[in-house]
């Protein structure tokens, strides 16, 4: 359940993300669309994290704070998401032994 | 009174975030 609850959680954050960055990114539309893909790409494990939840708060609460900044909490989030991307894990952690 | 207009690019920080993810789309866009 604490599993669902976090997922619904990060999920709205994601969204709150994408929108302050859609409105302070408009010459540069595409990096939106990048994030949205390394979001897309990512374990399901991690998006449901309390590590992505943090991370994500932390973006967000300074991503309003100073606007001039947008660009480096995107570049931010995006790598943490390649850390994070289900075809890394895969790799890393191979399910058959 | 003229407003100050303010230019994300006046800040160094993210105007080399901005180059790096421009750089990978367009990494990503050319390895198809």
């Amino acid at each position: 359940k604490e599993g669902h609850v976090l997922k619904v959680e990060n999920e709205k954050l994601f969204g709150e993300f994408l929108e302050h960055c859609m409105a302070h990114t408009k010459e540069h539309p595409e990096v939106v669309t990048f994030l949205q893909t390394k979001y897309s790409k990512a374990s399901p494990d991690f998006l449901m994290s309390v590590e992505f939840r943090n991370a994500l708060g932390r973006c967000l609460t300074r991503a309003q704070a100073s606007t001039t900044k947008t660009f480096v909490y995107i570049n931010e989030l995006c790598t943490l998401l390649k850390q994070h991307s289900a075809k890394r894990r895969a790799l890393i952690q191979p399910s058959s032994p | 009174e003229p407003s100050q207009v303010v230019d994300d690019d006046d800040d160094p920080e993210n105007r080399i975030a901005k180059k790096m993810l421009l750089a990978q789309i367009k990494a990503n866009y050319s390895s198809g």
